[in-house]
């Protein structure tokens, strides 16, 4: 499904240079439940951008679904995106004048959906996420925990087959954290949904199928077989 | 040193009113190490805010240093607040057009520190935090953990007695986690500075002398003799 050749991600150049990805090679099977682990600052939310058709590798070959994305254009690389991939930005990325309910729509408003449906998906994943008494807040009048989990219902809520996750859990408290995690192993158990999670919590890490662990731009351990 | 009575913080009136804090009483002495739990949503951020001098509550009394501050003026208040407390911010709240460094510099803008000595106190306290070589990277180059220990460094460099922080590793890998907590304990145990912490995290909870639990806007356990 997911074919990473070589990738490297520069920043800079000269002395400032900064090389946050040197070389990862990685292949990730359809249905797989992977976490990455690794110190801050090591790659892993570049890696998560290039996987997630966010952001270009400077160097390598990165293959989605037998598809060439490395070179691709703006415009093909964000149709691709739409349909496949839900991603929840480790610093949530809300559109901060849009409410709870404008800020998990707008994965609909790509594809194409009614209003009406817009408007009734959006409060009904809200209301899976414990915040249907908050869905006319703005981001600002939100709590961190709350935020967190409007950038979940916003990735879940166009049904994705890959679902990427950066630290989705590092805001909320354990319970919080608890149910979102069985959120998202139910849809890999259950729907067969990929997913590929950012995580520091050791809990999180034990639930997937699969680790691999990133320091300094590369991966140095994977315990796929 | 710090005293909340029947504390109350309310957000919009009729049927959206959200009473985040609904009736809080607290005393902390000087020198505690206090950890703040909680779910996600039950005004944990709101207590910290208020206590920090850097939004009012809607009622109640609140005496810092036997001065009440309730009803101060802005200036007033920022000006207790720049000399007495250190704020970790829960999204770090840093300025987008400013380095690392240039971020890390600000508290000693408003206590009168001349450029020489600010740059040269920023960079030790960029080292301290591991970040030496990223002072000049701004927030959208640095990592969200880069980012999280920029706040941390920010609230630390004035060398405040009261140090508040808001979930302050929560996007930290567990290796940097620790440290900083060790740093936190060591201005509490070391340096006697008051140290208020919100944290999911148990292993930070645990190493607080004392633990308050916060739902829906009241402190329901506090483990203080
Ligand atoms: N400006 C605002 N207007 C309306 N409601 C608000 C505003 N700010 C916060 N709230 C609400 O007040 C409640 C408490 O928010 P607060 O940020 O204190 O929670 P928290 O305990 O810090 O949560 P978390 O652990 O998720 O960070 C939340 O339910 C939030 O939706
Ligand atoms: N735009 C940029 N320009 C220069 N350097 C950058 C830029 N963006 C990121 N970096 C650097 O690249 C490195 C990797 O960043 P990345 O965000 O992938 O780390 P991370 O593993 O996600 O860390 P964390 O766990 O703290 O979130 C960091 O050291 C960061 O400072
Ligand atoms: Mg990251
Ligand atoms: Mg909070």
């Amino acid at each position: 499904l997911i074919l990473l050749e070589d990738i490297k991600k520069i920043y800079g150049s000269g002395p400032t240079q900064v090389n946050a990805l040197s070389g990862v090679n990685l292949k990730i099977r359809e249905g797989e439940f992977m976490a990455i682990l690794g110190p801050s600052g090591s790659g892993k939310s570049t890696l998560m951008n290039i996987i997630g058709c966010l952001d270009r590798p400077s160097e390598g070959r990165y293959l989605l679904d037998n598809i060439d994305v490395s070179g691709m254009k703006d415009d093909d690389l964000a149709s691709i995106r739409n349909k496949k991939i839900g991603f929840v930005f480790q610093m949530f990325n809300l559109l901060p004048k849009q409410s709870a309910l404008g800020n998990v729509m707008i994965p609909l408003l790509y594809s194409g959906v009614d209003a009406r449906e817009r408007k009734e998906r959006g409060l009904q994943i809200l209301r899976k996420m414990g915040l249907e008494g908050r869905w006319h807040h703005r981001p600002n009048e939100l709590s961190g925990g709350e935020c967190q989990r409007v950038a979940i219902a916003r990735a879940l809520i166009n049904r994705p087959s890959i679902v990427l996750a950066d630290e989705p859990t590092g805001n909320l408290d354990t319970r919080t954290g608890e149910e979102i995690i069985l959120l998202f192993k139910r849809l890999n158990k259950d729907e067969g949904v990929t997913l590929i999670m950012v995580t520091h919590n050791p809990e999180i890490a034990n639930e997937a199928s699969r680790r691999i662990y990133v320091k300094d731009g590369k991966i140095v351990e994977d315990t796929a077989p």
